[in-house]
């Protein structure tokens, strides 16, 4: 654990003092390797360890804490505050239907958060929901998430025999507003930043739905590619937050801090299982404490 | 013996920054660099970037071939969720029908959502037969008929896809040992082969999850899929390294065709750039 590690690093220093800049750099080079191994990306990562470096130089030993554990505070401390210290809501203002569109890499976990987001806005929120499967290339993508969809007992729209995703996605919105449905959300296909054709694709399905909100959908269990795949899709796309799904299983999870710091953008949502139940909103004290390990 | 000069601190910045960003890992990384620092010593000759890729190549295991005379010769996929195991069944499908064998896909996730679907949607766009069930079918008794059908219909090839899990679901890597162990009893030595599939974009996570997985079942190969993006599947290296893993396969993309044999020169050339 890293507190165990700074505690070896720290262990001469009494309750007394000052914490000097040279046992700073030491326990600055665990922090980095702690941040490294929790798959922070390793350019965030040095610009985070700067500016601890900063925080914690010339800061009165205290005397509840070891100086160990008080670096670890001050860690924590600044991941909380980067990660966005308010969690932060989803942003539906605006007349209905309000359109959410989920995008992001191949398996991310995108149609299942379309109806794991369904069912919480029905729960939390009380609104009619549509989901909408503009994911035309993947086989029984559709299929998927009509099963999904009736499980989260939302609305589902889907049209077999149209080719172009950014018409089913205007067929469905027009739906919605007569069917009274307060909230659509539009699944795609997953697609790579570097595929220029699906990325355009991409542009003219955002274009048509006039998203109130536009989701990354990052894997937690991504390495150090997280900071390229959220520069590209905030780039070429843009988007207003993401959701950080499969943090049901043990990876530190260090994606999530890339993207807050190269985005500035919020993580809105946690996938933390795969039935429809399992998404709930973004913690940034309990991420911090996951990704210190 | 002549010594040359040590290697300068920008290279050894450019170096360092190379290995990071491709998963490698702090702790491995820290290794290639000290074997880095000698060889730049021993070896003026060679830019440092043919260094780098002798000792990245030197790190993975060596890749025997693989072949059975098992009739059929019985596959078996796992890994987490999305990291690709349905595409690469069809994709390995595919090329051993253009090798002029034949194979059966048996879909053995009978969990997520149009998972069978999925499958037979593969086996109909290939003309590759598909065993599959209904939801909610014990995933054994769906491998023990895909293997009991592949054997009547004397094919060369079964390969069993898994509903993709995580190593934190207890019950679900249960799971997947009843079904290795079910795929024994149908055939004597079945699985021949077990197949971990990793997502190219998975950080540091790669390491334990294949030590995960093989705590519940013999894993003998490694697949390594979505290269085609900018992750550099980096992290498979102390995965391999660890655990004696060779890798077999890389997916680059999401038609029939694209997966290839690894080859790990190449692979070490794409990550130094
Ligand atoms: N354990 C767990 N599994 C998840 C989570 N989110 C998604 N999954 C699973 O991850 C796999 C991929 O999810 P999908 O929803 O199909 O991903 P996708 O982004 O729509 O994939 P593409 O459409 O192919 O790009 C499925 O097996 C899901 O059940 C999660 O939070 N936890
Ligand atoms: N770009 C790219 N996409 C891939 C590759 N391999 C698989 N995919 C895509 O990744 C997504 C997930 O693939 P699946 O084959 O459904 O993954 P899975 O492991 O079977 O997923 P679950 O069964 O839900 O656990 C699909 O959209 C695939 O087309 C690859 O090598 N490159
Ligand atoms: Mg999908
Ligand atoms: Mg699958």
């Amino acid at each position: 654990k890293l507190a165990d590690r700074l505690g070896q690093t720290f262990k001469n220093l009494s309750g007394k003092g000052v914490l000097s800049e040279s046992n700073i750099s030491d326990a600055m080079r665990e922090i980095r390797r702690a941040l490294l191994e929790a798959d922070v990306n390793f350019k965030v990562a040095k610009k985070f360890v700067a500016e601890v470096t900063e925080k914690a130089t010339g800061e009165r030993v205290l005397k509840s804490l070891s100086p160990g554990q008080q670096v670890v505070k001050i860690v924590n401390e600044q991941i909380v505050e980067l990660l966005g210290s308010n969690a932060e809501k989803l942003e539906l203002t605006g007349k209905p239907p309000h359109v959410i569109l989920l995008l992001g890499l191949q398996g991310s976990g995108k149609t299942t958060t379309a109806a794991r987001l369904a069912y919480l806005l029905q729960k939390k929120q009380n609104r009619r929901c549509m989901v909408v499967a503009a994911d035309l290339q993947r086989p029984a993508a559709i299929d998927q998430l009509e099963v999904m969809a009736k499980k989260a007992g939302a609305s589902f729209y889907c049209d077999r025999n149209e080719k172009d995703p950014a018409e089913v996605t205007r067929a469905a919105i027009h739906k919605a507003g007569l069917a009274y449905n307060d909230v659509v959300i539009v699944d795609t296909a997953g697609r790579l930043h570097v595929d220029s054709d699906l990325m355009e694709e991409l542009e003219r399905v955002k274009a048509v739905a006039k998203p109130d909100e536009s989701l990354l959908v990052l894997d937690g269990l991504s390495g150090q590619d997280a900071v390229n795949v959220a520069l590209e899709f905030n780039e070429q796309i843009g988007f207003s937050g993401a959701v950080l799904t499969k943090m049901d299983g043990d990876s530190r999870g260090g994606a999530a801090l890339s993207f807050r710091a190269v985005t500035g953008k919020p993580i809105k949502f946690v996938g933390i299982g795969e039935s429809v139940t399992g998404l709930e909103e973004f913690d940034p004290s309990r991420m911090a404490g996951r990704i210190l390990g | 013996l002549v010594f040359g000069e040590g290697v300068d601190e920008n290279t050894l910045e450019l170096a360092e920054e190379i290995l990071l960003a491709s998963d490698l890992g702090w702790e491995l990384t820290e290794l290639v660099l000290e074997r880095f620092r000698k060889e730049f010593k021993l070896n003026r000759d060679s830019s440092w970037k043919v260094i780098l890729v002798d000792i990245l190549e030197e790190l993975l295991p060596e890749n025997k071939s693989w072949s059975s005379d098992a009739k059929p010769a019985v596959t078996m996929v796992v890994g987490v969720n999305g990291a690709g195991k349905t595409t690469t069944i069809a994709r390995l499908s595919q090329a051993i029908t253009r090798d002029g064998h034949s194979v059966l896909m048996g879909c053995a996730d009978t969990y997520r959502a149009a998972a069978s679907e999925q499958l037979a949607l593969w086996g109909e766009r290939l003309g590759i037969p598909v065993h599959t069930s209904i939801e909610g079918t014990d995933p054994g008794s769906v491998t023990f008929d895909a293997i009991k059908k592949a054997q009547t219909l004397k094919l060369d090839h079964v390969i069993i896809d898994t509903a993709g899990r995580l190593p934190t679901q207890k019950g679900l890597m249960d799971e997947l040992s009843k079904v290795y162990r079910v795929a024994g009893k149908a055939m004597e030595g079945a699985p021949h082969r077990v197949l971990l599939v990793l997502d190219g974009t998975v950080g540091q996570n790669a390491l334990p999850q294949a030590q995960q997985f093989m705590k519940f079942i013999p894993v003998t190969d490694i697949v390594v899929t979505k290269l085609d993006g900018t992750a550099k599947g980096g992290s498979v290296f102390a995965m391999a390294r660890e655990l004696n893993l060779p890798i077999r396969y890389i997916g680059v993309g999401e038609g029939a065709d694209d997966l290839v044999v690894f080859d790990g020169r190449t692979f070490v050339e794409a990550i130094v750039g």
